[in-house]
């Protein structure tokens, strides 16, 4: 696993931008906080290729095969998938709802989309996160300017476009501020 | 400069790269 900074290999077709991948789970019984929340994420790798990109993916569990309440989440490398961080603070997040067993697919529709350049929204893109929870999984993405209606808007069609859900699948737009405010989404 | 830009075909053929295991 490479942790800081990462390079790419001769021969390996080079991303845009580095990533790096977390994972979170919840401990039963476990107060929530932003404490606890940093203490809970542990980075998985970092990566800059799309050959470093497989590798990693494939010796991750799916999501869908994941138990209890977990989290994936793929960012930047540099930004902290935590409101709080610099390049989030300012921000927000498109939130899809899926029925259970649509997150794996789902979640590698938007992470290929991510990587790829998909969006088309210059530095906007922070990461994507995952959501596996008892009722229904939740996936998101996050961007640096919640009030950049342009952006939002497209970063909205894009996410349609690529998860390919029916077109009343409801998406919901939320600000880091807000979330920070009502502590809802732990 | 120029984004890098890839398509999800793109990317899914690159899965099967010796260099991605």
């Amino acid at each position: 696993v490479q942790r800081g900074p990462v390079k790419p290999s001769p021969g390996e077709h080079r991303l845009q931008y580095a990533y790096s991948l977390w994972f979170s789970r919840r401990t039963p019984g476990n107060k929530t906080s932003s404490t606890n929340y940093e203490q809970n994420i542990k980075l998985v790798g970092s990566f800059c290729s799309v050959e470093q990109f497989w590798a990693l993916y494939s010796h991750c569990v799916r999501p869908c095969d994941l138990s209890g309440h977990s989290d994936f989440h793929l960012f930047k490398e540099g930004i902290k998938p935590m409101w709080e961080h610099d390049a989030n603070k300012g921000g927000g997040k498109w939130i899809v709802r899926l029925k259970k067993g649509l997150a794996s697919r789902c979640w590698e529709n938007l992470i290929l989309a991510m990587l790829g350049e998909q969006f088309m929204v210059g530095e906007e893109i922070c990461g994507a996160v995952v959501s596996i929870r008892f009722q229904e999984d939740i996936i998101s993405i996050w961007n640096k300017t919640a009030n950049d209606q342009a952006t939002t808007n497209r970063i909205r069609d894009t996410l349609r476009r690529v998860l390919n859900l029916p077109p009343n699948t409801i998406m919901e737009y939320k600000t880091h501020n807000d979330s920070l405010k009502d502590n809802s989404s732990f | 400069g120029t984004r890098i830009i890839y398509e999800r075909n793109k990317l899914m053929q690159m899965r099967n790269s010796p260099l991605a295991r």
